[in-house]
């Protein structure tokens, strides 16, 4: 995260590769269930064995006696609907909730954030200088109108997409947060609104943040877990 | 600090059956597999044992996957270890300990029994030490040219029956990532550690989390794109070691090759990006500064290192570079497209295609539907009886649960409960945008965040 600050984001997970490095972060939806990006994994049948997610912890790269830590093998990864750029990662067993693990709220389907909420973005990646990369860090952004944003993109913007607003300082996300979570405090409770993709630059200045609009693939989130 | 162990070649989840009429093996025995090893390995008798790693049971075997009568069937209860000398089909040294079943010359000329004293008469006689055995090729007088026999030409005494040498049998191809030849000691000799175990040297690389490398037994591998083929050595004083591998002449042709996007892992990606997603230029192969690294472009010929491009040398989650800043050594390219992965559409649909009535039967994947009446391999929530008017006929896509995303079906993989189809929106079919109505927000329990450590944390 560019711009932002260290903080705590008990549903943001990190995902590791099969070294145990950090490559990509996710959001957790249930206990046995991370929704990230398709960008961050090789293909839809991809053989998960020796990927891991690791919760519970501020550190990207925790000691071995951080005492919340938790890692849990992946199992599985289901693609999303074709235009989604989502994937859902199944864990081999739940997560434990605890104060440093939630679940992070969805939205109703097809819900569109109100423009001008102020939403969190938190990642362990790339911080540019801006902040100590070695902890969580997260950041706010406003949510930019659909209309507003799809004239600042040239009427390229799809439904499928959710715009934060460009702020002067250059706040945004960068490598390595990709899947992570666009949160939104609604109602007194934060909900998955957007996951970060990757983009050509980070904390652009000039150009809305895109992010992938959840809201528009709640049902077939919850198909998957029921399914 | 060699396990008895390396002596054998594992087989997970798996029987052999033999036929009821053959001598029924010994009782089984409880133990380690290392210790099972050890009783099958001083035992002239023994070419085999399954091992229970649930019950700790071993036992032992009289037979291997060549003998006659006998069959290899999954049993996730087993592990079968088999000697190795009695399945390589290539020689360590000058093949003295080769028990395999190659029964012919180099020249093609059968060979004769070893029981039989016809058309050659001679002095051998067949014993569990020696391994003399049917008529397959041995080498009981240490002959230098590997193992050979007599042959049923009575002009032709005997002939080398021209097994190659392991390390001559399989060649490799590039860095050998693909190798999967039987050569299990190293340059200097010395053997190979297997895989599964983590003495004398713990390792990272278990063949349970690097299904795709073939990390088989003690076996020369390339799991982390060395330059070569090398295994952790029996030896405590060294780690690891590279293996003489015989490079092969012709270097494969690159396959599916992709420029302007990348596929997979995207090893195959040789496109011109050349700055990280977050706008940082890449730091070229050729050079060692900001980074030092061992991707020589000399080294890596099959992976086209050119000028800063990002490429994936070693398997990683995407192309990548090491980039031209002093404080990020590696960056991954995803910024760079992904290739699409899906069938082209065959037919589309309108609206949420709930009233399509097409015969698509092939997920986006082109995985085959599974047929809405069967049980398997997933049982449905939803079924023709479920919901009858909803023309769940044959293996056809359908979307009986007016899924927002279009006409789906359970697959026949069983990985995969459902997936959508090969079928897109017909152009100019109109959805309710999302922007019309928003609704009030209610949630329950999640999303909850203790607001106190937040303040503390900052």
């Amino acid at each position: 995260i560019v711009g932002g600050q260290p903080g705590n984001s008990p549903w943001t997970v990190s995902i590791r590769n099969r070294v145990g490095a950090h490559f990509c972060g996710g959001s957790l939806v249930k206990e046995q269930w991370v929704i990230s990006t398709r960008q961050c994994f090789s293909s839809c049948d991809a053989d998960m064995a020796g990927y891991e997610v690791q919760l519970g912890t501020l550190f990207k790269d925790p000691g071995p006696e951080d005492p919340d830590q938790q890692t849990i093998p992946i199992v599985r990864i289901v693609c999303g609907p074709s235009e989604s750029q989502l994937v859902m990662l199944k864990l081999a067993r739940p997560a434990a909730l605890n104060r440093r693990v939630a679940l992070i709220c969805l939205p109703p389907e097809r819900y569109v954030v109100p423009e001008g909420t102020i939403c969190e973005i938190a990642g362990w990646g790339e911080t540019r200088g801006t902040s100590d990369g070695s902890v969580l860090n997260v950041a706010r952004l406003p949510v930019l109108s659909h209309s507003e944003c799809n004239l600042a993109l040239r009427g390229r913007l799809k439904e499928s997409e959710l715009c934060t607003a460009p702020l002067r300082a250059g706040v945004g996300a960068c490598e390595g947060d990709y899947g992570g979570p666009l949160a939104c405090l609604t109602a007194d409770c934060w909900v998955l609104e957007g996951v970060i993709t990757p983009s050509r630059v980070c904390a652009r200045t000039d150009q809305p943040a895109l992010f992938i609009r959840v809201s528009l693939y709640v049902d077939w989130i919850q198909k998957v877990m029921k399914m | 600090h060699r396990s008895p162990l390396n002596d054998f070649q594992r087989l997970r989840a798996t029987e052999l059956l033999a036929e009821p009429a053959d001598q029924p093996p010994p009782p089984p025995e409880r133990g380690s597999a290392e210790q099972c090893a050890r009783r099958c390995a001083a035992s002239l008798a023994c070419r085999a044992f399954h091992y229970d790693r649930q019950s700790q049971l071993c036992q032992l075997l009289p037979r291997t996957q060549h003998s006659p009568r006998v069959q290899l069937q999954k049993n996730t209860h087993y592990d079968l270890y088999q000697k190795k000398d009695y399945l390589r089909d290539c020689i360590v040294g000058d093949g003295t300990s080769y028990r395999g079943t190659r029964a012919t010359t180099e020249k093609g000329l059968h060979c004769q029994h070893w029981q039989a004293t016809t058309p050659h008469d001679h002095r051998f006689v067949p014993s569990p030490r020696n391994g003399l055995e049917e008529n397959y090729c041995r080498n009981p007088d240490r002959d230098k040219r590997g193992p050979w026999c007599y042959t049923v030409d009575p002009k032709i005494r005997h002939q080398s029956c021209g097994i190659k040498k392991c390390e001559d049998d399989v060649c490799m191809t590039c860095n050998g990532e693909d190798y999967r030849g039987a050569v299990d000691h190293t340059e200097s000799g010395t053997e190979c550690q297997r895989w599964d175990l983590q003495h004398p040297h713990k390792h990272p690389y278990h063949p349970d989390k690097y299904p795709d490398k073939g990390l088989d037994d003690n076996y020369c591998r390339n799991p982390d794109s060395s330059e070569r083929p090398w295994c952790y050595t029996t030896d405590p004083e060294r780690e690891r070691e590279y293996c003489r591998i015989r490079l092969c002449k012709k270097r494969p042709r690159p396959l599916n090759i992709t420029t302007g996007c990348f596929r997979g892992k995207g090893e195959s990606y040789r496109g011109r990006a050349n700055v990280t997603v977050s706008g940082i230029p890449c730091q070229r192969w050729d050079t060692q500064t900001p980074h030092r690294h061992h991707f020589l472009p000399e080294k890596y010929p099959c992976k086209d290192l050119q000028e800063n491009y990002c490429r994936n040398p070693d398997g990683s989650e995407a192309p990548w570079c090491f980039t031209s800043r002093p404080t990020v050594r590696i960056a991954f390219c995803f910024h760079i497209r992904r290739c699409p992965d899906e069938l082209a559409a065959e037919e589309c649909y309108h609206g949420h295609g709930e009233h399509y009535r097409g015969h698509v039967s092939k997920t986006r994947k082109g995985i085959t539907c599974q047929p809405w009446a069967a049980q398997t391999p997933h049982v449905p929530q939803i079924s023709p009886a479920t919901h009858p008017a909803a023309h769940l006929e044959k293996n056809y896509c359908r979307n009986p649960d007016d899924d927002s995303h279009g006409p789906w079906c359970y697959t026949m993989d069983p990985r995969t409960p459902f997936d959508y189809c090969a079928i897109k929106p017909c152009t100019g079919s109109t959805v309710p945008s999302i922007m019309e109505n928003t609704d009030a927000v209610a949630f329950e329990q999640c999303g909850r965040r203790d607001e106190r450590l937040q303040r503390k944390g900052r």
